[in-house]
């Protein structure tokens, strides 16, 4: 739908199905954290795998707030400038439900975003077992 | 600033692009994407030119809804907006779904779902031209916009990306944009 001018659109309240945005679900998992299961976390990990921030993804994602999805976040935060918590804190979810560009952010498991700068994504965990 | 792995760019002998329609659009938004090429022309020796003939386009913008067989569907109202592929596939999809302003303040609009089409359009040619996303949230690559937003400036992370791959435009005097002179988010988006 185009809006050739702004006094061309619908005036409030306008909502189409009673929601705003796909992604808006995610809120409810506000301080979610590792070792947790929450109804509907499977849609979350999904949304990581299709920006690339989880490889290799299975048939079905689980429910459960593992290691994979904390390592997912953690690189999330880093790219976007947010705190790196490893948790759903409210900053990065009020990130993750905006409206965004559909291309994935890490290509092919590398990303020269900020989380690619310091350390590869892969081997961030190589690294530090390396250094003790 | 980033590129695609293997950092694709369309070569020295495709500097001169055409870009082509897969819908019957007005001229007023044609005219959006005509601005959109001229932010990145502006800066790099590349050149974009309207063609009627969208098969033999060397970039190809279309509107489409759901799944529509590239792999990457689109999901409705917000969400994903668009995608773009690396040089030099070509193809620029927008999501059909979204409300999309072509003029006007989309600041202004009473429409939560309101969604400036050439901030986006400026954003996907830069993943056309080669450019990655950015985690600099002043650039035009950063990956998220909110909806009633306007960004249309390249920042200069965005103007040093784009130059790595292609050079500068000789006529680019370097103050395309700056960081304050971006029209920044005013809206708390979704």
């Amino acid at each position: 739908r185009f809006f050739p001018n702004i006094t061309g659109l619908p005036p409030l309240p306008f909502s189409k199905n009673g929601t705003l945005a796909p992604w808006d679900a995610f809120t409810k998992f506000a301080g979610c954290r590792s070792g947790e299961k929450r109804d509907g976390l499977a849609k979350l990990k999904q949304y990581f795998n299709e920006f690339g921030y989880i490889q290799n993804a299975p048939s079905n994602f689980s429910d459960d707030f593992d290691d994979e999805l904390e390592k997912a976040l953690r690189v999330y935060q880093q790219n976007f400038n947010l705190n790196v918590t490893g948790e759903l804190d409210d900053q990065t979810l009020q990130k993750i439900v905006l409206p965004r560009c559909g291309n994935a952010d890490i290509v092919n498991g590398t990303t020269s975003m900020n989380s690619g700068k310091s350390a590869s994504f892969h081997t961030t965990k190589h690294f530090h077992t390396t250094e003790h | 600033f980033t590129f695609f792995p293997g950092t694709p760019r369309w070569p020295d002998h495709r500097q001169d692009l055409t870009y082509g329609f897969a819908d019957q659009l007005t001229d007023e938004v044609k005219a959006v994407f005509a601005r959109a090429f001229e932010r990145w022309s502006a800066v790099t020796p590349l050149t974009f030119t309207p063609t009627d003939s969208y098969f033999l386009a060397d970039i190809k913008i279309g509107f489409f809804t759901g799944d529509h067989g590239d792999g990457e569907p689109f999901d409705g109202v917000l969400g994903t907006l668009a995608h773009a592929f690396s040089p030099t596939n070509g193809r620029l999809h927008l999501d059909g779904a979204e409300d999309w302003v072509v003029a006007g303040d989309v600041r202004t609009s009473p429409l939560p779902s309101a969604v400036d089409l050439e901030s986006v359009a400026v954003h996907e040619i830069g993943h056309l031209l080669g450019l990655g996303h950015s985690s600099d949230e002043n650039a035009i690559m950063y990956p998220t916009i909110s909806s009633r937003t306007r960004k249309v400036e390249l920042g200069s992370d965005d103007v040093e990306g784009i130059q790595y791959l292609y050079g500068s435009n000789p006529n680019y005097n370097g103050s395309t944009s700056t960081t304050s002179t971006h029209e920044r988010e005013t809206s708390g988006g979704v």
